[in-house]
């Protein structure tokens, strides 16, 4: 399998890192392999699977940079089946280090030729931006899940979003495809979230998941336990609708 | 006057755009001449004030990358007393063609040398990253306003961030002040937002603004319309939140 999902969106907070940690702590639930990368300097992704990004001396800033094997960066996390390729701040530097490298695009592609295979899955959770980490993750990508909040500009952004794909594609990348587009932080009593997953909807029509993210407290609670949703709080809404979403993710051919 | 505040945070989402909006509109209500510049390739603060920026041909990166002026770049806005700085998709060019500009870190800075004195505040919206358009926000900037939503994640950030304007301070712009702290999508019916608000009073003690924003679904209504939320729904507990923001900060004095 060694399929290669990246989670993208140049929004911010839409809820990219809330998909990445708990789609992938899903799928390995559904006894997938799976291998979660923070590309990120942020490292939110990172944190919220319980592990300090202060106390890292590798991440997979040095896999881009310096060089360094993924076999020996990769960690386990506290879910069985679940690995992290973690992420510190250093990951700033890589955006301004990789410029003058030749083949930049392709390094974090290089970089997962040794260890993809390992893996039924590989998560991507990228930046709030469309810059060389983001760029980076969808050359090596085999699919891009965008997460969109049910807001103005959230909503606003996404055909641009959909031209840089595009653009990764045409130069890139041209097996790449659009895994899914993701209702996130959809408040059902809230009419600007119904018209807004409407016309996301009638835009994308069956691209968009038929699952939808609810806002959910417990979503927000759990990072702060370094836990994915279904080890803090299972029964949650937030946490049934991201096994929803895995269940529909790996039917694929059931998407609306 | 000319003071320029930066309003910036590389976390995704807390409500830079929102609080740069509805507080230059405050402003400007409360009679002040303001300028509001949007270096966001998002272009959300452009947008958010009604101007559609696939609309235009000249932005602020034509005056940080090809030396327009910026007084033939402003707009008038539907507030009066307040212009846009607008910003269009083409600005996410200029963080690579910056690079490689000398002094590209004060760029902005001297763009903004021949209008800063037609105005009592200029507010400067920021992209979630700290790469150079934010850096020369910050260098530009008289002080620097820090959104933080009462959530995990933007708690977290939030040291790496002070780092930061830290560094700044030190190389670029000595002058650089932290105006305020200003804590963002409070809901007090969740434990999680009331427990992060204390955190972070507790740590930043009396650079936290007294005037909390609460999540009001106005506030995310209001860019669909193209207006602050003080011409949308004046009454709201959002559009009464910005205007209280805007006395505190008119009385600087006065912060807890
Ligand atoms: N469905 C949800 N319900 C409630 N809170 C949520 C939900 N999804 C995410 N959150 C919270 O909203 C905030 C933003 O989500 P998250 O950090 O995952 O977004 P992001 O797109 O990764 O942000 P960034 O652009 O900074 O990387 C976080 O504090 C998170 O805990
Ligand atoms: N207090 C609030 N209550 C409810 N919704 C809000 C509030 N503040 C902002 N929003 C909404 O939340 C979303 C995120 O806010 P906003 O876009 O201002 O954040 P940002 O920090 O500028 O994001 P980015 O990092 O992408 O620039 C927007 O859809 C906005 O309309
Ligand atoms: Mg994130
Ligand atoms: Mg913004």
């Amino acid at each position: 399998m060694a399929k290669i999902i990246v989670v993208a969106n140049q929004k911010g907070g839409v809820g990219k890192t809330t998909t990445s940690v708990n789609l992938s702590a899903s799928l390995a639930i559904a006894e997938r392999s799976v291998l979660l990368i923070d590309m990120d300097p942020q490292a939110n992704a990172t944190s919220g699977l319980g592990v300090d990004p202060r106390t890292l001396t590798r991440t997979v800033y040095d896999c881009l940079v310096k060089g360094a094997k993924t076999t020996e960066v990769v960690l386990p996390t506290n879910v069985p089946k679940l690995s992290l390729l973690p992420a510190n701040a250093d990951l700033v530097g890589a955006e301004v280090e990789l410029v003058s490298i030749p083949n930049r695009e392709r390094i974090l592609k290089t970089a997962l030729e040794d260890i993809r295979h390992q893996y039924d899955f590989l998560i991507v959770d990228c930046p709030p931006a469309l810059g060389l980490l983001t760029i980076n993750a969808l050359v090596a990508a085999s699919s891009v899940l965008i997460p969109v909040q049910c807001e103005y500009y959230a909503m606003e952004g996404l055909g641009r979003l959909m031209a840089n794909v595009k653009r990764v594609q045409d130069s890139f990348n041209p097996a790449l495809e659009l895994e899914g587009i993701l209702l996130t932080m959809y408040d059902s009593r809230n009419s600007l979230a119904r018209q807004v997953a409407e016309e996301i909807r009638g835009h994308f029509k069956d691209t968009v998941y038929r699952s939808i993210i609810p806002r959910n407290v417990t979503l927000a609670e759990a990072p702060s336990y370094g836990r994915p949703v279904m080890l803090y709080n299972a029964a949650s809404t937030g946490s049934q609708a991201y096994l929803e979403l895995a269940k529909e993710f790996l039917n694929h051919g059931e998407k609306s």
